[in-house]
Formats: C-alpha cells, sequence, structure tokens
C-alpha cells in the first residue's frame, strides 16, 4: 500500500 | 469513499459546528474543556503533517483545513477571546492531560506502521484521539447541569468514530489488503469511552430530562 492511499481518511 | 465513511465525516463536522455554535451564540465556554480542545488540535496538527506533500483530493484537503483551523480557533477562543475566556470553568477542567500526550508517545514510538516521522506522528495521533476526550468527560460529571449543545457535540463527537469503525469493516470487506489495526484498536477505545456517555445521553432523551452524568 502506497503511503498517499494509506492516510487517505481523515 | 464510502456511505459509513461519508456519514463519520459529516457527523465530526458537525460536533465541531455544534460547538462554534455554542461558543459564538452563548458567548460562553462553560462545561467544555480547555483541555481536550488543545489535544483535538494536536491531533489534527499531527495527523495532517502531508496536508502540503500529498493532495489526495479537494473534499481531503478542505476538511483538513476545516478540523485544524476551527480546533485551533475554539483554543484560542478559550484562551484569550476578552468574554469567552471568563466563563472557562478553569478550575473544573483540571485532567492532567500531559499524561495522555506522554503516554500516546510512548506508545506511537512502540507501536507504529514504519518508523518515520510521519507515521509515528500519525500513529500518535490516532493513539492521543482515542484519549482526548476523558478531560471532557470528567468536567461533564462535574459540572452539575449540561447544557444541551455541549451534550449535543460530545454525542456527534462520539458517534463519528463509530461511523468510521463501520467504515474500516467495509473496507476491510471490499478491499485487497486493507489492514488498519492502529485505528481498529484505537477507535474501538475511543468509541468504548462514550458507552456510558452514549448510555446516559439516551436515558435523558427517553426520559426527557437534563443530562447528568453520575459522579
Amino acid at each position: 500500500l502506497s503511503a498517499v492511499t494509506k492516510h487517505d481518511e481523515l | 469513499m464510502n456511505v459509513f465513511r461519508f456519514a463519520g465525516d459529516m457527523t465530526h463536522l458537525f460536533s465541531v459546528l455544534v460547538l462554534l455554535l455554542k461558543i459564538y451564540a452563548t458567548k460562553s465556554c462553560s462545561g467544555i474543556s480547555l483541555k481536550t480542545q488543545e489535544l483535538y488540535a494536536l491531533v489534527f496538527l499531527t495527523r495532517y503533517l502531508d496536508l502540503l506533500t500529498d493532495f489526495i483530493s479537494l473534499y481531503n484537503t478542505v476538511m483538513k483545513l476545516v478540523f485544524i483551523s476551527s480546533s485551533l480557533a475554539i483554543v484560542w477562543c478559550m484562551r484569550a477571546h476578552p468574554v469567552v475566556r471568563r466563563t472557562y470553568d478553569k478550575d473544573q477542567d483540571t485532567f492532567r492531560h500531559y499524561t495522555l500526550v506522554a503516554g500516546s508517545l510512548v506508545l506511537a514510538l512502540l507501536f507504529h506502521d514504519r518508523f518515520t516521522i510521519r507515521e509515528v506522528c500519525w500513529a500518535f495521533s490516532i493513539y492521543l484521539e482515542a484519549v482526548a476526550i476523558l478531560p471532557q468527560l470528567v468536567l461533564l460529571q462535574r459540572s452539575r447541569n449540561v447544557d444541551n449543545l455541549t451534550g449535543q457535540y460530545v454525542f456527534f463527537l462520539g458517534a463519528y468514530r463509530a461511523f468510521y469503525i463501520l467504515n474500516w469493516i467495509y473496507r476491510y470487506f471490499t478491499e485487497q489488503h486493507f489492514s488498519r489495526w492502529i485505528p481498529w484498536i484505537a477507535g474501538l477505545v475511543q468509541t468504548g469511552l462514550y458507552a456510558d456517555f452514549f448510555y446516559y445521553y439516551y436515558l435523558s432523551w427517553k426520559n426527557n430530562v437534563k443530562l447528568q452524568l453520575p459522579a
């Protein structure tokens, strides 16, 4: 999982 | 983005709007814990470090800006606004919230996905958010009568993370390798802390009486 999709939540 | 996630974000946004309404309309922050507000400001500042580096969507960026700016505005209001600051229950809001910050930091240094600044800060913000409501719940128990807006604020704040848990369940079954055990456990703890509040909130709603938490 790339960092961005992992932190796609608030 | 699934419906649970959107419902969670809207509920969270609504809780912030209710708090802003209470402070703005009544020019008072009685019953509100400044310590919880400071912890939330820290949660957002450490979680949204990627605000300027990663663009995920306009919605994502706008919501991050709203949460950061509103939490800082509320802290400023309670500390510095000439009228509001005098209504802060300073001697009631005595929870030692530094222990929550220290504990979350230790946990984040021990349990994180990758040992990078961003990941440790992210884990820190997740752990801290789980316990950030404690000073507020303690203050509610101490302040005899809880005004409606304050009660609604805490209610929506608790409900939002419950929606996020449904969102994680949904994503777990619809996306491959979606495993987020850190927010899972922290989210369950966070929502669990509200359990007794939800119970007394429900009783006050059912019996149509003022919300009162037992000491």
